[in-house]
């Protein structure tokens, strides 16, 4: 059988614009094409149609890959930490949770850690009064690491099933605000080993090639456990989670879907993939 | 770095020669992948390869470095004429108070960009008032007041008297707040908004409505440095509906390479007037288009 059967080039640089369009990386894009050039070749399909299924199941698997089932945690609390840089929707999506988790007949108890920012208290608390969920905080300008223990310290007590903490955004280049997310890191495990048990990147769906990046170094300082790709209902593909789960091995946990406290939905790879391929 | 890529591109091109279509390709192509890796959109890359490839092709090539550094001024010269060589300028009103409508994505920055403003007016011998529209947000009124009184600037705070959040309050929020700038001698006024998507038409019919209950003299667009490929869409649809005077650029004090400002003044027309350096209120400063095209270039 030749191997050197014709692939319907048009439509591969199609493909390739869509994925690029879709913020994958233009690396990303002409690795995971050249791989569909051979695969198309091998299989001997030319239309279009059946490239783009072929692409459409590569995506899916790479995502799919990463997805675990969260591991069970030994004793409650389970602690989740919202990290990420300024403005992707962490305290937003830390209300979205804790209704979400209360939906499922889980207590909730969550930390207000953001104590440098304006109003940002006021915000999660405003978020705890629409879930019905209490809001461990302090003062402003408070110590972020003194406010989660005793936000630990009072889940452990009450035995809540959850506590979300809601921290700072914080650009991964700034050196001492991410010795800080480390420094509450381990804060949490000395007061429950196994926690936090889940570090959720906040991801906004706009993100370009930064993303990567900020994976990394939320990783490097943070321990990062799966992301949360918001805005979503936007027009923006979200195309960099991809590449975040090719090369940092990270999975999507949720989405964000909008402003309301509804809008938030578990990760749907597939989903996902059919919206960015459009 | 793109340097050392295009004198591989163009280890053919020693010595003399002449750049032509053939064996600029490479050069081209390394271009085209550092553009787009610093989130330059795919459609404005392609014009400005166009260009490129136009500008390069014909030019004599003088010394074995040469064509690397012809083409990198090229490409650099390119991109600032595609910025507009010169600081943009803040338009002021010929009668105050000056309005400034602040409009933009979630998250992008318009509250803290908001403050940074008003400081920067302050520093310029101006009295500003600073208003949040943003009836939606959970304590975004608030957050504004907070970076307000931080930089004891005047802000309306106005009464919301447990009217539904929407349109009409907005409206009425606005229309007392710039009475009050007359009234307290304020020479300029900033209106913070919500933050909200480009395809949300009620909410794009709100925008338009404040623009056409202030008529503003500035209308600027707040971008995160760090948009990817998405950029031109959301700047785009703003710029249809509300005739954009500026951009602002936020979160440039991170490592983003910001190739969504090159993207957004090529679909808008319109100058970045200023940049985000950080969370503070003095993070401020007049935007500067040779210092970001080396960032973009990296
Ligand atoms: N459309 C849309 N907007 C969202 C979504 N998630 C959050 N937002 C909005 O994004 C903006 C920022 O959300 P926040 O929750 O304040 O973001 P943050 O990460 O906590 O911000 P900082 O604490 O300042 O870093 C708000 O206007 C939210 O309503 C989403 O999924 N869709
Ligand atoms: N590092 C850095 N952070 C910034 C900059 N500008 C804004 N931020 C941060 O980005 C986050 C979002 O800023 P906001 O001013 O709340 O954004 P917004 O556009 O008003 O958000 P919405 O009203 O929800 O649409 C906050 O954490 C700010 O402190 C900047 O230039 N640098
Ligand atoms: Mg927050
Ligand atoms: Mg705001």
């Amino acid at each position: 059988i030749a191997l050197t059967r014709e692939v319907d080039e048009a439509a591969l640089e199609d493909l390739e614009m869509s994925l690029i369009a879709s913020d994958i990386g233009v690396t990303t894009a002409a690795e995971i094409i050249e791989r569909l050039r051979d695969r198309g070749k091998r299989q001997g399909i030319r239309n279009g149609a059946e490239l783009k299924d072929l692409l459409r199941e590569h995506l899916k698997q790479i995502l799919d890959e990463q997805q675990r089932p969260v591991a069970k945690v030994a004793a409650p609390p389970e602690v989740i930490m919202m990290v990420g840089v300024n403005g992707t929707g962490k305290t937003t999506t830390s209300g979205k949770l804790a209704a979400w988790y209360r939906a499922q007949a889980k207590t909730v108890l969550m930390c207000a850690a953001d104590t440098f920012r304006a109003a940002a208290i006021e915000q999660l608390e405003v978020w705890g009064e629409r879930s019905g969920v209490e809001i461990v905080r302090t003062k402003q300008g408070g110590d972020p690491s003194a406010v989660l223990f005793d936000a630990l310290q009072a889940a452990k007590s009450r035995h809540n099933d959850v506590l979300i903490v809601d921290t700072a955004g914080r650009l991964h280049t700034k050196n001492s605000l991410m010795a800080e997310l480390d420094k509450m890191r381990r804060t949490t495990q000395r007061i429950i080993p196994d926690a936090p048990h889940e570090v959720l990147l906040v991801m906004d769906a706009t993100t370009g090639q930064n993303g990567l990046q900020q994976a990394r170094l939320f990783t490097e300082s943070a321990g990062v456990t799966g992301i949360v790709l918001t805005k979503l209902d936007g027009t923006a593909k979200g195309g960099i989670a991809i590449a975040i789960a090719r090369e940092l091995k990270l999975p999507v946990r949720f989405v964000g879907v909008g402003e309301k406290i509804e809008d938030i939905l578990p990760f749907d790879s597939g989903a996902f993939v059919d919206s960015l391929l459009g | 770095n793109l340097s050392e890529k295009l004198q591989r591109a163009f280890k053919n091109l020693r010595g003399q020669g002449t750049m032509t279509e053939e064996n600029i390709q490479e050069a081209l192509r390394e271009i085209r992948v550092a553009l787009l890796e610093a989130d330059v959109n795919l459609n404005v890359v392609k014009d400005l390869i166009d260009h490129i490839r136009e500008k390069a092709i014909g030019q004599e090539v003088m010394t074995a470095l040469s064509p690397t550094e012809q083409v990198i001024k090229i490409v650099h010269d390119e991109l600032v004429t595609l910025l507009g060589k010169d600081t943009a300028r803040f338009q002021f009103a010929s009668r105050p108070p000056t309005v400034i409508l602040m409009a933009g994505l979630q998250g992008s920055g318009k509250t803290t960009t908001s403050g940074k403003l008003a400081a920067w007016l302050q520093k310029g011998g101006h009295r500003p008032m600073l208003v949040s529209v943003d009836v939606y947000r959970p304590a975004a009124r608030e957050q504004l007041r907070v970076v307000a009184q931080s930089i004891k600037a005047n802000i309306y705070q106005g009464d919301t008297k447990g009217e539904p959040a929407g349109t009409p309050l907005v409206e009425r929020l606005a229309k007392e707040a710039r009475r009050e700038a007359v009234i307290t001698g304020c020479d300029t006024l900033i209106v913070d908004t919500a933050g909200r998507l480009h395809i949300d038409s009620d909410l794009m019919d709100e925008m338009a409505k404040l623009k056409a209950l202030l008529s503003p003299q500035e209308i600027l667009f707040v971008a995160d440095a760090m948009t990817g490929q998405d950029a031109v869409r959301s700047a785009e649809e703003f710029h249809r509906r509300l005739a954009l005077t500026g951009i602002v650029l936020t979160k440039m004090d991170g490592d983003a390479r910001g190739g969504a400002a090159l993207s957004i003044r090529h679909v808008t027309g319109q100058p970045v007037k200023f940049i985000g350096m950080g969370e503070k209120p003095d993070a401020f400063e007049p935007f500067h288009p040779d210092r970001i095209v080396g960032r973009i270039l990296g």
